[in-house]
């Protein structure tokens, strides 16, 4: 019994979910043009979609039924762990005529991860 | 160093890989590249000089505004209330300084004026103005005895100084006017329309915020040729001598009424918009019980 709780326990942690990501500008070499933020929390998506596809996992229809289908034949790959929801952050940076802006860019930030 | 927004590790990385021939992996880094600068709306890879000036005012506009900023900054006092409206429809905030070779001063018994060319060619089509706004800074006027410690306004530029005024508390008149054309006559004044006025008090360091909103949205979008403001500023009037003089270069509308060289780049004229390009919904500004 204790193998297999730690075996479930280890195919939980394997399962689609969000993962942390802190993507710093200076490592990319970007921090030369961006004043602020140093950096930012990203996140990203990874991990098992398993059958059968717990309702946590936030899948689609279509994600349920092709890991049915996969269930029988594994010809057919399950569905993937993308992100389901994605937020905005704001930059300010130098553009290239040295002008100071201040703009939001849409879908920088996972907040979310799901079967699709 | 890199040339482009992809760092030369990643770039080296991948045309060492193998997978294409080095043609294909070059135009694949190269479309890649302008993937890369389309998502920041650039044309090339900014390469900003040391001299390059952030504006403290962008700065607290990002405290202020941004999404993942702390909000913990309070909206500058000096923020116009228009821009403040204007922010909550922006996702874009840009700010310039005038072409100082295409200024042109004049002062004369009691009034000063002052023109000013913003170059705005770097705003993307795509983007709508919704408002604009003429940030004038204005050392306060002081006694004989008591010469400004710059550092001091500077430091605290948006916000009303503690400086004890000895003046006699004269109230000035700004007037912001959008320049048509050129004077009919070499001596003559510009064509020009008058786009906001406020009456001031000289005894507080502060920056003035005018809505030029009109004007920058009609040069912006084509529908009218940019030439400029002109700034003009009413003096209590003096009967001349070193009064009139301390009077007439404390609004801070060049260069040459400056005397701390050092602080001139955060102390300068400053025009800022507020635009939206179509770009997802996401505004700058939420107030907080939206948030």
């Amino acid at each position: 019994a204790g193998h297999r709780k730690q075996r479930r326990k280890h195919q939980h942690k394997a399962n689609c979910r969000r993962h942390e990501l802190d993507v710093d500008f200076s490592e990319v070499g970007w921090n030369e043009w961006i004043v602020a933020p140093p950096g930012y929390h990203a996140f990203y998506c990874h991990g098992v979609c398993p059958f059968p596809l717990a309702d946590h996992l936030n899948s689609t229809n279509h994600a349920i039924v092709q890991t049915l289908v996969n269930s029988v034949n594994s010809n057919i790959p399950r569905a993937c762990c993308v992100p389901t929801e994605l937020s905005p952050i704001s930059l300010l940076y130098l553009d290239e005529y040295e002008k100071v802006i201040l703009k939001n860019y849409q879908d920088m930030v996972v907040e979310g991860c799901g079967c699709r | 160093g890199a040339a482009g927004l992809i760092p030369e590790v990643g770039r080296r990385k991948y045309s060492e890989s193998g997978k294409q021939s080095p043609e294909q992996s070059e135009n694949f880094l190269n479309e890649f590249e302008l993937r890369l600068l389309n998502m920041f709306g650039l044309k090339r890879r900014p390469n900003p000089s040391r001299q390059a000036v952030v504006p403290q005012y962008m700065v607290d506009l990002y405290h202020m505004h941004s999404v993942n900023g702390d909000h913990s900054t309070k909206r500058p006092r000096s923020m116009g209330r228009h821009a403040e409206r204007a922010a909550s429809k922006a996702n874009t905030i840009r700010s310039f300084h005038h072409e100082e070779s295409m200024e042109a001063l004049a002062s004369l018994k009691g009034r000063t004026t002052q023109q000013f060319f913003f170059n705005l060619t770097s705003i993307p089509g795509e983007e709508l103005i919704t408002s604009a706004e003429l940030r004038v800074y204005r050392d306060q006027v002081l006694g004989a005895t008591a010469a400004p410690t710059s550092n001091t306004s500077y430091n605290r530029s948006n916000s009303s100084s503690t400086k004890t005024s000895t003046s006699a508390g004269g109230i000035h008149r700004i007037n912001v006017y959008e320049v048509f054309g050129a004077p009919a006559s070499p001596r003559g004044e510009p064509l020009t329309r008058l786009l906001d006025t406020r009456l001031v008090q000289d005894s507080l360091s502060r920056w003035e915020s005018f809505d030029v909103s009109p004007a920058v949205s009609q040069w912006a979008s084509g529908g009218r040729h940019n030439h400029g403001f002109m700034v003009e500023v009413f003096h209590p009037y003096t009967q001349g001598g070193e009064e009139a003089q301390r009077q007439s270069r404390h609004i801070r509308v060049s260069r040459s009424l400056h005397e701390d060289q050092d602080s001139w780049p955060q102390a300068r004229p400053l025009l800022v918009t507020y635009s939206h390009d179509g770009r997802g919904n996401a505004v700058l500004h939420r107030d907080k019980r939206q948030a």
